[in-house]
């Protein structure tokens, strides 16, 4: 454990709770996208699998506890509690197409060739593309609420202290973990735009993201 | 190390 994966997991449970906030608050989840969240559930979900094989700290077990949990939570108010502010009708990306090929490279490039390793694997390369339909929404509608902006921010933040982690678990411990390494950094890519515009718009204009 | 039962990360 360095600082960099500590702030970055820290991040990650940031925007997390953010987001369910959020949706509990205003009783709506307007602007976000269902599939999204669906997606990350689904990432949990077959990556947490060896929370039943393999013990590797009290922090690890809780954490992947409280993120499987806030996930399952979030689908839940979006698609049952408050479903009837669920934006179907701009939440419209196909998520077959993130699917198919991210089921494909999971069979094709692996650590071993197991079902929980498969699986493993599969959540890596899901989680890289599962923001794709609220990105898609976002320049669909061609805006954002600020506070979606906030969670927005703080998912690509953890993905770059991510970065930092692998780097200095490089340097300092020889780590390298090339399967996570490479999703991680096309991940990080994705939100480099999302960055630059919530920096120039809405840290400015303090005010809910609008595209050009 | 061939990464397998190694996933330390969340």
């Amino acid at each position: 454990m360095n600082i960099f994966r500590l702030a970055g997991d820290v991040s990650h449970l940031v925007a997390i709770i953010i987001l369910l906030l959020k949706i509990w608050r205003s009783k709506s989840c307007a602007g976000i996208s269902g599939k999204s969240q669906v997606l990350f559930a689904l990432v949990f979900s077959t990556r947490y699998l060896d929370l039943f094989t393999v013990f590797v700290s009290v922090y690890n077990v809780v954490m992947k506890v409280v993120f499987l949990a806030l996930s399952y939570a979030t689908v839940y108010l979006i698609y049952m509690r408050f479903r009837n502010s669920y934006d179907s009708e701009n939440d419209t990306f196909r998520v077959e197409f993130l699917l198919v090929p991210v089921i494909g490279l999971s069979f094709l490039e692996n650590y071993a060739f197991t079902p929980l390793e498969i699986l493993w694997t599969f959540s890596i390369f899901l989680e890289a593309v599962a923001i794709m339909p609220q990105l898609f929404m976002i320049t669909k509608t061609g805006e954002a609420e600020s506070i979606t902006t906030h969670y927005l921010f703080f998912l690509g933040l953890y993905r770059a202290l991510y970065i930092a982690n692998w780097v200095w678990r490089y340097h300092m411990e020889g780590f390298f973990d090339q399967i996570a390494v490479v999703s991680g950094v096309v991940q990080t890519i994705f939100y480099c735009d999302f960055f630059y515009l919530y920096v120039t718009r809405v840290l400015r204009g303090k005010g809910k993201m609008s595209l050009p | 190390d061939d990464g397998v039962d190694d996933h330390d990360e969340l």
